[in-house]
């Protein structure tokens, strides 16, 4: 049997102890919703892309993941996002980085590999070329769930550092 | 992070990935998410990549497309190629995350070295799996 569409969220320290059947619940429904949306996709001969983004978009939307809306913050309390996408058939990609008020940022890494030249816009150029794509801008607090400024905050206070080799936990 | 890859019916692959970040990063810190190659890949002739975890690792790594050249060089599956990327590459340069991997074919693999990871798929008869930790 083939696999058509395959999907992750963060990987880390995630067990069943930590976790509560209600927020576990929470979790399935969102990746099964992905799946289904990325599938509906495919189903009615879409193109892996369409399928890659349309899964993508949900877990962007969803406040459970580190992404989109639900995002971490950088030492300055901003969601600050990153997203790329490639195409197998032909090798193009687009990605941007460290935008910080397009909802969708998968949908910017698109536009970015279909309608420039290039393969990697940053920061404020970045945004301004989602404003003239005309996708949907928000302002970065959509992005900050409690949760988030609460872990923040836990981290600030424990003085954990910032880089990999100091930090005692991720978050994919 | 998040991410998708996916197989149509004509045989084309695509890898997406999305992400925050690190928490508590410098601000204008970039991840493997936005690398492509890093965190991200897609090739017809080998597989679609989409990785999670420390990602200056992953970019010292290579990682994602490490898997499609050990596919396409060293005949590696799919399973195979994201298992040495992860053990050995990744886990070697001391990082943790985790990658999906699909092939032309249709063969999935799933591997991390965390202890868990948010994952599913379907198939092609649109059957879904979910799974969190790491049994």
């Amino acid at each position: 049997v083939r696999i058509v569409l395959a999907i992750h969220g963060g990987a880390g320290t995630i067990t069943r102890a930590q976790m509560t059947p209600e927020r576990e619940q929470q979790y399935r429904e969102a990746l099964r919703q992905a799946l289904q949306e990325g599938y509906a996709v495919l189903q009615a001969g879409g193109s892996s892309l369409d399928a890659v983004v349309a899964a993508i978009r949900v877990l962007e939307d969803s406040p459970l993941f580190n992404a989109g809306r639900g995002a971490v913050l950088n030492r300055d309390g901003v969601a600050e996002l990153d997203a790329t996408i490639m195409d197998g058939r032909t090798l193009k990609a687009g990605a941007v980085a460290g935008v910080q008020t397009v909802k969708n940022p998968i949908l910017l890494a698109r536009r970015v590999m279909e309608a420039t030249p290039h393969v990697l816009l940053i920061g404020r150029a970045a945004e301004a070329f989602a404003q003239e794509q005309g996708l949907e801008i928000v302002p970065n607090e959509y992005f900050i769930v409690p949760e988030r400024r609460l872990q923040l905050q836990r981290l600030r206070e424990q003085g954990i550092g910032i880089v990999p080799e100091e930090a005692s936990s991720t978050y994919g | 992070t998040v991410g998708a890859v996916a197989l149509d019916r004509r045989g084309n692959l695509a890898a997406g990935t999305s992400t925050g970040g690190l928490m508590g990063k410098l601000p204008g810190r970039v991840g493997d998410s936005a690398i492509i190659g890093a965190g991200t890949y897609a090739d017809n002739a080998t597989c679609a990549v989409s990785t999670t975890g420390q990602g200056e690792y992953f970019i010292r790594g290579v990682v994602a497309h490490e898997i499609a050249a050990l596919m396409k060089y060293a005949s590696l599956s799919v399973q195979q190629a994201a298992s040495a990327a992860i053990y050995g590459t990744l886990a070697g340069l001391g990082g943790q995350g985790g990658v999906i991997a699909l092939d032309r074919n249709g063969q999935l693999a799933v591997v991390f070295n965390t202890e868990g990871m948010y994952r599913g798929y379907v198939d092609e008869h649109g059957h879904i799996t979910i799974q969190i930790y790491r049994d």
